[in-house]
């Protein structure tokens, strides 16, 4: 309709708002499905992208750790160019013309809500463990991939504890359940902020996939065509190579279990704002970072497996 | 709501593995209660920390005992907390009128 504010952050609130605008505006491709709700209530929704029954899909999710606001934002202004583009822009109407998209626009809905109202730098999850004191989980490393290895915490208080056992958080369980069940997603995409990366498996381990070339030279692209519009730069490279081992995140175990175009985005900045972008930057992150998503979508558009 | 008064981000660069080992010792140190937003692990990749306040002059003298760069990345976390609140506001305002 018009009426919102892409360029500015909002409370969670607002981004479901948003959510159910696109979804009146764009019936015809996209619609909003409850997958599950958080650990303190609240729902989780994702946003599918669709022309046609029983299609492979491609899952896109953001904000996995909540104060990575331009993430989530990222996210929004990305579902809106998807449904707005279909019919016009050739690249995806044929990739919606094949598979179905799914975008999970605020993968950790309480943690987003405490960051608007208590905390901004909160990072994890809000679930309670009985005989702690310390609040929540980091969700990327709660995933069934190597978990509880190198480069996850045990200290329920550290900002990277892992959990009680693999898939011990609700957020965590519905996108599992979900991509488990749906059985033909082929794409898998997480986004993060900050540090300008673009990571591929593996993480809890330091050997290269069976896929490295491949998912390499995909990265390469989508970074390239990212950096054209703003000359943004990224690296590309499997997790452990390029920052650090760090068990229990997403892309390993969906690599894993099978979904070859696994990827992480970090978006901007690297050096003047951290978590803290300014929502004048939100535009131009989107923009740029949609170009090196439509890459990696292409990519497993054209290469069916 | 939890206030960020006087807290910095600083960022290091290790320019060796044997710096970067004094980074992670930096990391065990919880009682520092540092915020790591990106972690020491490869020289390559600058460390960003958020320093409480009552910690800043001990990390500080940490980095400069050891002969460690740092540059001050955000100068005070809660004023840019307070200006994204106050334009979040504005924006807010904006729309309902």
């Amino acid at each position: 309709s018009g009426s919102f504010n892409f360029g500015a952050f909002h409370t969670l609130d607002n981004l479901y708002n948003a959510i159910d605008l696109i979804v009146a505006d764009y019936k015809s491709v996209v619609s909003k499905q409850q997958i599950g709700t958080s650990y303190e209530g609240r729902p989780i929704y994702v946003l599918k992208f669709s022309t046609g029954a029983d299609r492979p899909g491609i899952w896109i999710d953001a904000g996995i750790h909540s104060r990575e606001w331009v993430t989530q934002a990222t996210a929004l202004w990305t579902a809106h160019q998807l449904a707005f583009d279909y019919g016009k822009d050739t690249s995806v109407t044929s990739l919606l013309n094949k598979y179905d998209v799914f975008l999970l626009v605020v993968t950790n809905p309480d943690g987003y809500a405490y960051s608007h109202t208590a905390n901004r730098m909160w990072r994890k999850t809000r679930s309670i463990k009985s005989g702690s004191r310390c609040v929540g989980v980091d969700p990327n490393r709660n995933w069934n991939a190597g978990f509880g290895g190198p480069g996850a915490s045990a200290d329920p208080c550290s900002d990277s504890y892992r959990g009680p056992s693999a898939e011990s958080e609700v957020e965590v369980k519905t996108v599992a359940n979900f991509i488990r069940s749906h059985g033909k997603i082929k794409g898998f995409v997480s986004i993060h902020s900050y540090s300008q990366l673009l990571l591929f498996p593996y993480g809890y381990k330091c050997t290269n996939p069976a896929h490295y070339t491949e998912l390499n030279t995909v990265g390469k692209a989508a970074a390239s065509a990212l950096s054209a519009l703003y000359g943004t730069q990224y690296t590309v490279g499997t997790i452990c190579s390029t920052i650090y081992q760090a068990s229990g995140g997403s892309i390993d175990w969906t690599y894993d279990i099978g979904i070859k175009y696994s990827f992480a985005f970090e978006l901007r900045d690297t050096g003047r704002y951290g978590f803290l972008l300014p929502a004048t930057q939100i535009l131009p992150t989107a923009q740029e970072t949609w170009l090196g998503i439509k890459k990696i979508l292409e990519h497993v558009r054209d290469n069916p497996y | 709501e939890k206030t960020f008064v006087g807290e910095q981000v600083l960022r290091i660069k290790a320019s060796s593995n044997e710096k970067m080992g004094l980074l992670q010792d930096l990391q065990s140190l919880t009682h520092l209660q540092l915020d790591f937003w990106t972690e020491p692990a490869n020289p390559n990749i600058p460390v960003d920390v958020r320093i409480p306040f009552r910690s800043l002059q001990s990390v500080k003298a940490y980095l400069e005992y050891n002969n460690i760069d740092y540059t001050i990345m955000i100068e005070d976390l809660q004023v840019i907390i307070n200006n994204e609140k106050e334009e979040m506001e504005f924006n807010e305002r904006k729309e309902r009128n």
